[in-house]
């Protein structure tokens, strides 16, 4: 639904990458923490990512009965 | 519970897919989970038809959206048999229903559970042992960022807005996590995969979780 030009294509891109400098920068020292970068995505804003690409519908589950031990399994 | 578990090790986990500009996520997860169940009890691992869910489950809008529970309601309720991608390829985009004859051979559902196990991650851990892949829905905003590692910061268990499908989990390092499943193509994440860091309900992951019986 937006029109895909290549000034637009250009202004996503750079939002995304200022957007990963700032997600990078935060926590720099966990080093097995989640790294964000360039990728199939990074031409879109993220509200043209959400509509495309985010459609699911949330739903309310029951809670799970915590009474209800689960055994493990033998799963060999 | 075991440290380290992947139902990927086990050979009843079909390839990361892609669901293209479809926002068919929910029928990816949908038809993985059911897939692995299938191969979990000993049937051969093969790709099912995930047109035929987006196609023909009239409680949800194809590409344009749906829900895990609508799409598990309808299979269960309509006793639909799931066939071969083969048979019904993906095509990125809504399609009419194919219908096919009650002789055909496909895969049907005996039943599904969808709990939502906030805070009690443990148990969830042990519902996947126990029940195989488990398809969750979450907030993956975050995730057009993603390139590798775990997730643990910058997703909210908000709104949830995809579904995607837990394989397995990892607790041998310093920051245990889930390995989840995507359907943006291997190219994206870890092969195709996330780490998202599991006892936190990062990203809402354990809000809304769903098995499959077959």
């Amino acid at each position: 639904t937006w029109p895909r030009s290549r000034e637009r294509e250009a202004a996503a891109f750079r939002e995304s990458l200022n957007r990963h400098r700032y997600l990078n920068s935060l926590f720099p020292s966990e080093n097995s923490t989640a790294f964000y970068g360039i990728n199939q995505f990074s031409y879109l804003f993220p509200e043209e990512f959400k509509a495309i690409y985010l459609r699911s519908k949330p739903s309310k589950f029951p809670r799970y009965p915590a009474e209800l031990q689960m055994p493990i399994p033998n799963v060999s | 519970l075991p440290l380290r578990f992947d139902w990927r090790d086990k050979h009843v986990v079909t390839q990361v897919r892609n669901q293209q500009t479809c926002g068919g996520c929910w029928a990816f997860s949908v038809v993985g989970a059911v897939e692995s169940a299938c191969a979990i009890k000993g049937e051969p691992l093969e790709d099912l038809s995930v047109q035929q869910v987006i196609d023909c489950s009239y409680n949800n809008y194809g590409c344009n959206g749906g829900s895990t529970v609508n799409a598990l309601n309808w299979l269960n309720k309509m006793q639909v048999k799931l066939v071969k991608d083969s048979e019904y390829p993906f095509k990125a985009q809504n399609g009419l229903c194919h219908y096919f004859s009650g002789s055909h051979s496909g895969i049907s559902i005996k039943d599904y559970s969808e709990y939502d196990f906030n805070e009690q991650e443990d148990e969830m851990a042990k519902a996947l042992l126990t029940f195989g892949p488990l398809v969750v829905i979450v907030d993956a905003v975050s995730w057009q960022d993603y390139l590798g590692g775990i997730i643990q910061h910058h997703c909210s268990s908000g709104e949830a807005n995809h579904a995607v499908l837990i394989t397995g989990f990892d607790k041998t390092g310093s920051t245990p996590y889930w390995i989840v499943r995507n359907s943006w193509g291997s190219s994206w994440g870890v092969d195709g995969y996330a780490h998202v860091k599991m006892g936190s309900n990062i990203c809402g992951i354990a809000d809304s979780v769903s098995a499959v019986f077959v």
